[in-house]
């Protein structure tokens, strides 16, 4: 199965 | 003071059609580069990056840095009553909960202005990263959209995986497999017609079908669409919207568990 990673898990808040 | 004129307004409806099934509201920013938005969609899988740089508009005038939050079904509501070859003026005082948007005919034979009321939203503003990409393809957009469409009526989600025999995107589903390879294809007279694949190293990469049959709404607002893939990162699908900017898809991919 495959899992969903996020946006956040890849770009920082500014 | 905020009186933002673009000749071209059906570029902005385009926009509108584009992002308001992604997401719900944002905050539309307003700064001498131009007017801008960034936005996650509500399950924070995929972000939304617009500009249309301030050189784009007729007229353009942002007294000072503004955010204004709307919600997009509203706006787009309101954008939808305006002709397509309408110029399209967007005005805001400072400090006020509202916006103006301000339809005029080609021939001024008529002039509408709609008022909508901006809402607080409270949004993160994501730092993205310049980056080198594994590989960046450039394909026709109204292929890259009959890809997507095709393959989701068989399965959930597409691998794209760029090797130096071209792109291939496949999907499986409960009535079997797809997969479409698309070569190198710089023959062709248009530029815009053409396939063209810069690849550093071959890359494969998982992504839920839905959203990249979300983003391909953009399709109208240009002939060629760049998709940057690598391995470490959201896939970027990004549409240039002529002489003013850009839309960028970010999808985060699907990895095994």
């Amino acid at each position: 199965s495959c899992l969903q990673r996020k946006i956040l898990d890849y770009f920082g808040e500014n | 003071m905020l009186e933002l004129r673009l000749v071209q307004g059906s570029l902005l409806k385009k926009v509108l059609e584009s992002v308001k099934d992604l997401v719900t509201d944002a905050n539309f920013d307003c700064s001498a580069t131009g007017f801008s938005l960034q936005a996650m969609d509500s399950s924070h899988v995929a972000l939304v990056a617009l500009l249309l740089r301030s050189e784009g508009f007729e007229h353009y005038r942002c007294d000072r840095n503004l955010s204004m939050g709307m919600n997009l079904n509203n706006m787009s509501k309101m954008l939808k009553c305006a002709g397509n070859d309408d110029i399209i003026t967007i005005k805001a005082d400072d400090g006020s909960d509202t916006v103006t948007f301000m339809f005029e005919s080609p021939t001024q034979d008529k002039i509408a202005d709609f008022e909508m009321k901006l809402m607080d939203i409270d949004s993160e503003h994501l730092g993205i990263p310049e980056a080198e990409y594994h590989a960046i393809v450039r394909m026709p957009s109204a292929e890259f959209a009959r890809i997507c469409k095709d393959l989701s009526s068989i399965g959930d989600t597409v691998v794209i995986s760029v090797t130096k025999e071209g792109v291939k995107f496949s999907t499986r589903g409960d009535i079997g497999t797809a997969n479409i390879v698309c070569r190198q294809n710089t023959s062709v007279d248009k530029p815009e017609e053409s396939t063209i694949i810069e690849m550093n190293e071959p890359v494969s990469l998982t992504f839920a079908l839905r959203y990249m049959n979300s983003f391909t709404k953009a399709t109208p607002l240009a002939n060629s669409v760049t998709i940057s893939l690598s391995s470490e990162l959201p896939v970027v699908v990004e549409y240039k919207i002529a002489e003013m900017g850009y839309i960028r898809f970010y999808l985060a991919p699907k990895i095994e568990d």
